[in-house]
Formats: structure tokens, sequence, C-alpha cells
């Protein structure tokens, strides 16, 4: 038997090989190797299993080409609102931020409200609130941001007949190599 | 959507989850991922659950939840669990998505109805094992 296991998911979807050119290929299996080892090596030293699960969460929140984080999807008023939830099986704590804006891990945001108040589920500008009392990182909503989450909210709402939003005043005016690379392959969450 | 579950050496098993939700979403819409029971839940008198799909179907199920009532109360193994939930409940019910599960005694599993899923596992004396499509 393991004596310690790790999985790990970047979302599920219309992904097929004929959608995805060799260089995305391979960029989403560097990230998602990359992520596996890195809680591996929490659990490999005897870290917790909530700490291997916050570590290498927090490597897919930071990277562009997943929908958590930099690189989440817009919504229809052109804003990132981010959620996250955490679980203990151990003791059955839980916690969970929804719509947050401003904190850079929100993952980290749901373990603080796990770890240290008496709540389950925090929500919006009052979930930010808690986590910035906390010590976590804050960050500016353009943080988020990423030119290629910004064409499939144009596209998705046109495609509704919904007015486009102002484009973000800071976002960035260029896209990097790295978020460049992805297309949007219709992931389902 | 991301998702991470893990069995440490202490044989604690834990789940996690973040996302961004969907595109164009409106009305304050919150999907399963931040959802206790929904997108994650851990326990361990049976396994861990991290899921990725269309969310209000996740909800209505009660997706990791019943993955973890499956081991615990049915004696489903993690597989056979996952694929109940995801093969059968969620196509039924016309949802699409996935999820990965380990349970303390190192099983472990993933399931989804997509075309495909970024996923990765690796285990104590394992080689780590990365897919992207259905037949990776």
């Amino acid at each position: 038997m393991a004596k310690w296991a790790l999985v790990a998911h970047g979302g599920a979807g219309v992904i097929e090989r004929a959608h995805l050119r060799p260089e995305q290929d391979a960029a989403y299996r560097e990230v998602m190797g990359r992520v596996a080892q890195a809680g591996a090596a929490v659990l490999k030293a005897g870290g917790a299993a909530l700490d291997a699960i916050e570590a290498a969460i927090q490597i897919l929140e930071d990277d562009p080409l997943f929908n958590a984080g930099r690189g989440a999807v817009f919504t229809a008023q052109g804003d990132i609102e981010l959620d996250a939830s955490i679980m203990d099986g151990g003791t059955l704590a839980a916690g969970a931020v929804a719509g947050v804006t401003r904190t850079r891990h929100p993952i980290s945001a749901a373990r603080a409200v796990m770890e240290h108040s008496p709540h389950v589920f925090l929500g919006g500008e009052g979930a930010d609130a808690f986590a910035r009392s906390q010590g976590l990182e804050a960050v500016e909503p353009s943080f988020f941001f990423t030119e290629r989450r910004w064409k499939s909210l144009v596209r998705e709402l046109e495609r509704q007949g919904l007015p486009i939003p102002r484009r973000p005043a800071v976002a960035p005016a260029k896209e990097d190599a790295r978020t460049a690379l992805a297309h949007d392959e219709g992931k389902r969450g | 959507t991301v998702g991470v579950v893990a069995l440490d050496a202490d044989g604690v098993v834990a789940a996690g989850t973040s996302t961004g939700g969907v595109t164009a979403k409106r009305w304050g819409r919150v999907g399963d991922s931040p959802i206790i029971g929904a997108g994650t839940y851990a326990t361990n008198a049976a396994c861990a659950v991290s899921c990725t799909g269309a969310g209000e179907y996740f909800i209505r199920l009660s997706v990791a939840r019943t993955i973890c009532a499956l081991v615990e109360l049915k004696g489903l193994s993690l597989q056979a669990a996952v694929d109940q939930l995801v093969q059968r409940d969620l196509t039924k019910l016309g949802g699409e998505g996935g999820v990965i599960a380990v349970a303390p005694d190192g099983q472990m599993a993933w399931s989804f109805n997509t075309s495909g899923m970024y996923r990765a596992r690796i285990a104590d004396g394992e080689a780590m094992v990365v897919g992207i499509y259905k037949d990776d």
C-alpha cells in the first residue's frame, strides 16, 4: 500500500488531440507534472495532505494556462470572480470562498477560513477582507487578466447578444508567450 | 477549474478545488467548486474528491459527497464509485465533467465523460502518470 499519494486535475472539457498543437500539449503536460511533483515533495518529506494540496494548487492558480487564479475566465461584466474550497478528511474541517477578486491564492483563503474562522463559507468582499486580515497576499484584479480569456469573453457575449464591457484599463497590452500558446479549448469547469 | 486530492504518510486524506467559474457568468453565479459536498469533499472514512465540470449538475448530484458515501456505505472500490457518478449519473443527467479521488488505503482514481481532462497522479513507489486525452 502506498504511504502517500496525490492526484491533480486542471479542468475537463472538449480537449482533443486535433485541437492542441504539440507545444500546447507539451506545456500542459509540463505543468501538470510539475504540480504533481510539487505536491509529492511535500508528502515525501512527511508533510500534511493539506500542505501538499495548497502547494500544488497555488502553482495552478499562478499559471495562466488554467481557469483558476491568474488566467481565470471573465464574468459578463468583465470581472474575474474566483471560488475555492478545501477539506481535511481527518477532521471533517472545511473552508470555502466564493467571488473573491483580490486574493492571489483563493485556495489559501479557503484554508484560512477553515483554520482561522468559526465559519465554512465566506463570499465576495468579505472573503477578500478576511484573507487580507490573515496576511494572505492581495493583488489588483488586473493581476488575473489574460488576453485569451478576454477574447473568449468577447466571443461569448457576441454569441449571446450581450453588451461587451469596457476592456480593463490596466490590462496588459500584450499577451505573454505562454498564454498565447493556449487556445480556448472548450473546457467545462 | 483545478483540484488536488492527497493522502499523507499519517493516513489523512484531503481535497482542494479552485476555479474562475464559467465565461460570461452573470447574477453572481456560483458553481460546485466552493460547495462542500458538491465539488469538494474528504473523509478518512472513505476518500477525498475534487470535481471539475458543469457545476450545476455536480451540485444537484452532490457528486463529491456521494462518491464518498458509495465507498463508505456501499463498499464500492474508489474507481467504481467515481465511474458510477460520472459515467452513469452525471451523464444520464446531461452534465459534463470529471473527478479525481484518493482513498486512505492508497487507491487513486479519475473519471471524466468529456473528451479530455488535464490530470496527473503520483504515489509512493509508483511512477508519475500525466494525461490529457481519454486514451492517454
